[in-house]
């Protein structure tokens, strides 16, 4: 029978999740809605030669190939490459009652840049 | 790997013996200026202090949030009006405003006239850079059952908001109509005047305002029950389980402040 193989861990750039939660700074006072909400983050690496699927530019990847010859030029950044809005219920400084859209709070997609 | 962050920054948690005196004053400037950070991030000057807690969130606000955020579609039908896109398209924030109940006056016109009542609002708090792009002002009217008559012959009510355009004077107010509705009181539920024209004026030219007046005509002259229906104000004995703070009328301002996108319906991530 064929060997079982390990399962390889993907090491590569690519979104995690990340629930941000208003309560652990006493936030949830004021913050009516949502109570938290998950933002993700990016993280991992851009090894190369960079796939497609790594969301990179040109740049990205001529900054890579210089990386494979000089170490003093870093890698490309695994970074959020599209971000999406959230709306939040809170009261303000003055017990008014706000609803309000609030742009670039979580990650959608991330990218070797 | 923790997948669950804390918005208390690790560095701040950190304890170094014999400089445990200076850590935590380091790490409270550390958390102060992180909370200033974000606190300036959402638009706000301080960290809000609700003066009551549980806080009192108009209903309406909480279904417009669950409407907009798409949890309305899991709400089970309980949210009762349908979600404003033509207001919501063209705004990003959305603020309520309840009337300053000490300065509310009734103001008697004369004999055989019908009695507004006045509201002066606060919007002091609409930032400069917000422009608002419509405004509603809610009223909650409440059924009355007729005993023994024929709902549908009776309780024509006639609802007029007005702007109130000078300082009143004993026995005259000067207004100018916004918005009228014909009702009958035989059903329960939220009525919205659209208040635009009055509001956008007063948040644009940033001066003091002499309010909106809101008049209730009985038009079949039913002296039953009068001023029940349209609740504008407190009632003098509060029935069990009313909340007032849910049933007040209810200023509601569109605006977008220039930054990011308007609060179109999204469905639920």
């Amino acid at each position: 029978s064929p060997k079982q193989r390990g399962r390889k861990r993907n090491r590569n750039c690519r979104r995690h999740a990340l629930y941000v939660d208003f309560s652990d700074v006493g936030w949830n006072d004021w913050i009516v809605a949502p109570p938290g909400y998950q933002a993700y983050y990016c993280h991992g690496e851009c090894p190369f030669p960079l796939a497609d699927h790594l969301n990179s530019t040109n740049h990205a990847i001529v900054q890579t190939l210089v990386n494979s010859v000089n170490n003093n030029i870093p890698k490309a950044c695994c970074v959020p490459t599209e971000l999406s809005a959230i709306s939040m219920l809170y009261l303000d400084e003055n017990d008014k009652v706000v609803l309000k859209n609030y742009q670039e709070m979580v990650v959608e997609g991330c990218g070797c840049r | 790997e923790s997948n669950h962050a804390s918005l208390i920054p690790e560095e701040g948690k950190k304890k170094v013996p014999g400089l445990q005196g200076r850590w935590d004053a380091q790490s409270h400037e550390l958390l102060r200026d992180f909370e200033a950070t974000l606190l300036h991030m959402f638009g706000l000057k301080k960290r809000p202090r609700p003066s009551r807690s549980p806080a009192a969130v108009p209903r309406y606000m909480l279904d417009l949030y669950r409407l907009q955020s798409g949890e309305g579609d899991e709400s089970g039908g309980e949210i009762a009006f349908e979600y404003p896109e033509r207001s919501a398209s063209r705004a990003n924030t959305v603020r309520g405003f309840h009337h300053e109940e000490h300065m509310e006056r009734v103001h008697e016109l004369g004999e055989g006239e019908a009695t507004p009542l006045r509201f002066l609002f606060n919007l002091s708090s609409i930032p400069e850079d917000e422009l608002l792009s419509s405004a509603e002002l809610r009223l909650y009217r409440q059924q009355i059952a007729e005993a023994g008559g024929d709902d549908n012959k009776t309780g024509l009510h006639r609802i007029n908001v007005y702007e109130v355009l000078k300082a009143p004077r004993p026995g005259q107010l000067i207004t100018q109509l916004l918005d009228t509705r014909l009702v009958r009181h035989n059903a329960s539920r939220w009525e919205s005047f659209d208040v635009s024209p009055a509001v956008l004026r007063w948040t644009r030219e940033r001066r003091p305002n002499h309010g909106l007046a809101v008049e209730v005509l009985h038009l079949d002259r039913t002296p039953r029950r009068r001023g029940e229906h349209v609740r504008v104000s407190r009632s003098l004995h509060q029935e069990p389980g009313e909340d007032w703070e849910q049933l007040r009328p209810l200023l509601v301002t569109f605006g977008h402040d220039g930054k990011g996108h308007p609060l179109t319906k999204r469905t639920k991530r």
